[in-house]
């Protein structure tokens, strides 16, 4: 473990609770795309399979265990919650996410380190976190209106990925053959989509003035 | 072990 990867999961455990607490206290998922909140909720459900076979740490077993119940209960809160779900605007959460599940599939059949069930499903929720974030960028392109919580969901969901990067760096240099091309190439991928939306949210902070995105 | 360590991360 290192400072870059615990400033990585604390920063995703961060925007997962700030998701949490958004829709808990104020009960509205306004802004938010329930479809990058499924495709989470599949990706940590094909990374955490050996939840219960690999024990690596108290650490690694309890984080993943909040990630799991937190990513499928703000799916199951936005779903079912009776205020909730009416605050979600499904005619604007229009992104055809199931066309990202297949070729994230076919692409781990193809592309992975090993061809074993537990490889395939591990490397293609490592594609499927690239692009998870694609429908709620495009919702916050067409939701005029970004709210600050939102706003720093997006932020600390990017900014984790990119300590990651540092993290595999560091690895990199302190680790003999700590070499994963697919784990560096989608975690790269996954926070270039974010570049922009890191310019647009830097220059309302710089200027003080509220996030508005093109259209 | 080399498999192991590999999914040591998030």
């Amino acid at each position: 473990m290192n400072i870059f990867r615990l400033a990585g999961d604390m920063t995703h455990l961060a925007s997962v609770l700030v998701l949490l607490l958004k829709i808990h206290t104020i009960k509205s998922c306004a802004g938010i795309s329930l479809k990058t909140q499924e495709l989470y909720a599949l990706v940590f459900a094909t990374r955490y399979l050996d939840l219960f076979t690999d024990y690596i740490s108290l650490y690694n077993t309890l984080m993943k265990l909040i990630f799991l119940v937190s990513s499928f209960s703000i799916v199951w809160y936005i779903r079912h919650h009776k205020i909730v779900r009416r605050s979600y605007d499904k005619d604007q959460d229009t992104f055809r996410h199931y066309f990202l599940v297949l070729p994230c599939f076919l692409l781990a059949l193809v592309i992975n380190e090993k061809f074993t069930v537990k490889e395939i499903m591990w490397t293609f929720s490592l594609y499927l976190e690239a692009v998870a974030i694609l429908p709620q960028l495009v919702l916050l392109q067409r939701t005029r209106n970004i709210d600050n919580l939102t706003g720093q969901y997006v932020f600390l969901l990017g900014a984790y990925r990119s300590l990651y990067i540092l993290n595999w760096i560091y690895r990199y240099f302190t680790e003999p053959h700590y070499v994963h091309w697919i784990t560096w190439i989608s975690g790269l991928v996954q926070t270039l989509l974010y570049a922009d939306f890191f310019y647009y949210y830097f220059q309302s902070w710089k200027n003080n003035v509220k996030l508005e995105l093109p259209a | 072990m080399e498999t192991f360590l590999y999914h040591d991360e998030l």
